[in-house]
């Protein structure tokens, strides 16, 4: 553990729970993706099949996969039950096959093991990579943006950002690099950067988040 | 080791 990794987590934590004091505070989820949150069930379902499988890291390891998972299964229940009304899907169009079936091709091609568990793992990889998507690509189509959606999306980037530093570390470090984790997880900050340009440039100013026309 | 390491990161 180092602390670009440790404040990543940090990030990733602190997303979830802006999402759901978004959520409950304003008694809806309007402006957020069921489809993003959907992949992202699907991220921490796939990608942490060895919970159950007796490989042990740490204790901080196991909680917060434990906590990725119920976490983002509570999100999807508050979006498709308790606060079903406030949900928009003419708003959620993005299809998510476009991210499922490329991600799963780039699985079973890229992997560390042609087994179950590591082909999941990698595609995990994948579609946490662009599971953004669909949220951003409600934001590209309303235009604009409640504050403190958009604090959560910034906090997702930042996640994955710092996971950038930290990989860079363990290579000096510890001598070990996991190209599927580093080439993904590029990718994946690279997508926030027109994100974070108009959130960086007005939100943090105290402008609302609104894109250019 | 390089390229394998056991899925420590979450």
């Amino acid at each position: 553990m180092n602390i670009f990794r440790l404040f990543g987590d940090l990030a990733h934590l602190a997303s979830i729970f802006i999402l759901l004091h978004k959520v409950q505070t304003s008694r809806s989820c309007r402006g957020i993706s069921f489809k993003t949150q959907a992949l992202y069930v699907a991220v921490f379902m796939t990608r942490y099949l060895d919970l159950f499988l007796g490989t042990w890291v740490s204790f901080y390891n196991t909680l917060m996969k434990l906590f990725f998972i119920g976490s983002s299964c509570y999100i999807l229940y508050l979006i498709r039950f308790q606060f079903r009304t406030t949900y928009d899907p003419n708003l959620d169009t993005f299809r998510v096959e476009y991210l499922l079936v490329p991600s799963f091709i780039l699985g079973l091609i890229f992997n560390y093991e042609f087994t179950l568990t590591e082909v999941m793992w990698s595609f995990s990889i994948f579609l946490e990579a662009v599971a953004i998507f669909p949220q951003l690509f409600i934001l590209q189509r309303t235009g604009e943006a409640e504050a403190i959606t958009t604090h959560y999306i910034a906090a997702l980037g930042i996640y994955r950002g710092l996971y950038i530093p930290n990989w860079i570390y363990r290579y000096y470090s510890e001598g070990s690099v996991d190209p599927i984790a580093v080439v993904a997880g590029i990718v994946q900050t690279g997508l926030y950067a027109d994100f974070f340009y108009v959130y960086f440039t007005k939100v943090l100013q105290g402008q609302r988040f609104e894109l250019p026309a | 080791p390089y390229p394998y390491r056991p899925h420590d990161e979450l």
